[in-house]
């Protein structure tokens, strides 16, 4: 059964939608079979790989249509070995639409059952909130994955990401565990960005990846051309630092 | 009265806190009465002002309160002319507090009227996403102000914030206007960069402000001193770019 990740942090613009799309990319690029849910109404994750033209079904259908067979909003990418799950704006609705109903927390649960014997890896990219959204993530995940910028907001606002996992462990899923922290962004000539991550490296121990994410251009521009880093700019430092973190977390699960 | 402009986008990370805190310090640099309203449970505004063991009490308190003189919940910051009311990661729950409440949207702006006495200026910083919260800023903002990063994902976004900012004005806040557009972490270095911002100001026309905040690491530092950048790098380009703006923004209210 397929190892299920989130990748969540509610401060926006930290490298979840980066993350997600490359870590995806760097399992399939191992031979491994990988599906990409994409949680976010936003949908960085799906233009990353698809034409929004070409996306008729997404995640809000497979979330309230009842019981077709998950694999029916499952659509392939350019690249070899990952499947995707698309979203769209209508997901942002899925708050509204679920207001108490008492398995709200597990409707994504409950449709990936069947797609995780499909896949060895599921990666779910979330929104930069705390609401129902990332929590189906938390309570679908056995772990999540928390990129972090090494910048001055960012320290702030982890204690709230820790209290609502701790929340979703205490009662919908026990088996959720942190898998780790890993600093995006990171401009190693920047005293800020080494301070914030020396403090990271305090906060967190041994949870934070050795692994750091640097600040390359060339990450911004992959997505524009539909293109994993590994392809796009495979001598890049995001191309390496990717792989290398996909090592690291292989090595964790 | 004063003027109110909600800062306001719902992709992550793309400036809204460091346009919001720069912005209402470059109002009280020309001596002008400014508040700052910090509407987002990150508290982003709020921390680089204010200590936050200091904060008794903030803005959900203010929402939800009944009726207490808003001034109790102004603090003062260490910029001459820049007061503040500061947020806390309790105001996450405002939305579910609010559930069924028909004037949920206009909790703000009801309690603003008082104040909009006293300032000439009112900028309120938003989180990033579409939900109550900031809609109630849309209902209580004369104006609204986009930041956005001139980069891929940069684009996909912005239908959404405009089809909600259409919605606003429809019915609860007729007044609302969209006071600009203005592109931020630019680095003019780069292809992508440039081309976003082309297409930016294709899609916004005169909308688009002249001025464009470039990546600049002292914007980063000025937080985590508690200080404005007029103060933190005066000669710095983002003391210069915020200045510029400053002057675009008093001549379009
Ligand atoms: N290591 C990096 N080097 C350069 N640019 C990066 C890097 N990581 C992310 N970016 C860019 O920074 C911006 C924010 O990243 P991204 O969209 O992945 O963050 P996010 O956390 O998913 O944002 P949101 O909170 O809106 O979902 C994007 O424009 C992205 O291309
Ligand atoms: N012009 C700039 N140059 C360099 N760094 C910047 C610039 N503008 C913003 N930043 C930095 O980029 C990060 C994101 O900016 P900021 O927090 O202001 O965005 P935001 O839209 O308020 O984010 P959120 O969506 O989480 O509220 C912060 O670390 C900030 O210090
Ligand atoms: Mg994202
Ligand atoms: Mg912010």
């Amino acid at each position: 059964v397929g190892v299920v990740i989130a990748i969540a942090n509610q401060k926006g613009g930290v490298g979840k939608t980066t993350t997600a799309i490359n870590l995806a990319a760097a399992f399939a690029q191992r031979g491994r079979r990988v599906l990409l849910v994409d949680m976010d109404p936003q949908g960085n994750s799906s233009i990353s790989y698809l034409d929004p033209r070409s996306m008729n079904c997404s995640t809000y259908e497979m979330l309230t249509d009842g019981q077709n067979d998950p694999s029916d909003y499952v659509y392939q990418t350019p690249v070899q070995g990952l499947d995707i799950i698309p979203a769209r704006i209508n997901l942002a609705k899925l708050e509204a639409k679920l207001v108490g109903d008492f398995d709200a927390p597990f409707r994504l649960k409950d449709r990936l059952e069947i797609l995780q014997e499909r896949y060895e890896f599921v990666l779910i990219d979330t929104p930069p909130t705390l609401g129902l959204i990332t929590v189906n993530a938390l309570v679908a995940a056995t772990y999540v994955l928390i990129p972090i910028q090494s910048s001055f907001y960012a320290l702030e606002g982890t204690d709230d990401l820790l209290e609502t996992i701790e929340k979703v462990k205490a009662r919908p899923n026990p088996n959720l565990r942190v898998l780790g922290v890993v600093v995006t962004l990171h401009d190693r000539r920047t005293t800020l960005a080494r301070e914030v991550h020396e403090h990271i490296k305090t906060v967190f121990g041994a949870k934070t990846f050795e692994t750091v994410i640097t600040k390359s251009v060339r990450l911004e521009e992959a997505p524009a051309y539909r293109e994993a880093i590994f392809t796009f700019a495979p001598n890049s430092s995001g191309a390496k630092e990717y792989a290398k973190l996909c090592e690291e977390v292989m090595s964790r699960v």
